[in-house]
């Protein structure tokens, strides 16, 4: 579950890296 | 949803936002991107935390479709001079109290204010020397002020 764990994490900190890039990117 | 202790450093700048919904959409935007983009540097990695910058993306993305036509959102130039302006103008305020020798609670808090919103300048980029003097007298005098009028003595 570790490593499931910590890749769901990783997978949502990139989605919102790339949402808040486009956030700004539109500005 | 509460703030994560992780993330207490911007839940000032959160709730300039929040005062500032109706009054200054703009404002309110950008005090809440300076937030996102701050609380992800902070921790992005613990649940509540990336279900508290997941829920403040979301209020973003709905603002921005909100304030489409808004130069203020669609040019950053036109942003930064928004928040710039409004950010000195309160300096000014409380400054000119300050000067005139009139201390109380609106004077301190758009002193902070003030602070708070030059922290959320840097959202456009480097802040100038200047705003970064502004800012730490700005948060010094409104620390100074609160602390003589809380003991009760005559701020100098």
């Amino acid at each position: 579950t570790g490593s499931v764990g910590t890749s769901v994490a990783s997978a949502e900190q990139d989605e919102l890296s790339s949402r808040l890039a486009k956030l700004r990117d539109q500005m | 949803m509460a703030l994560p202790p992780q993330l207490k450093s911007i839940q000032h700048h959160l709730r300039t936002a929040q005062e500032h919904e109706k009054r200054d959409p703009v404002v309110a935007y950008y005090c809440r991107l300076y937030a996102m983009q701050t609380g992800m540097k902070l921790d992005s990695k613990t649940p509540e935390c990336r279900k508290f910058l997941v829920k403040l993306m979301d209020q973003l993305e709905t603002m921005k479709k909100e304030l489409a036509d808004n130069d203020s959102i669609t040019q950053e130039v036109v942003g930064n001079a928004h928040i710039e302006n409004y950010a000195l103008k309160m300096f000014l305020y409380a400054d000119n109290e300050d000067r005139s020798g009139r201390f109380h609670k609106n004077m301190i808090k758009s002193f902070y204010t003030s602070s708070l919103l030059l922290d959320v300048l840097s959202v456009f980029g480097e802040l100038s020397e200047e705003n970064i003097q502004h800012r730490k007298y700005a948060r010094w005098k409104a620390t100074y002020i609160h602390n003589c009028l809380k003991n009760g003595e005559n701020p100098q």
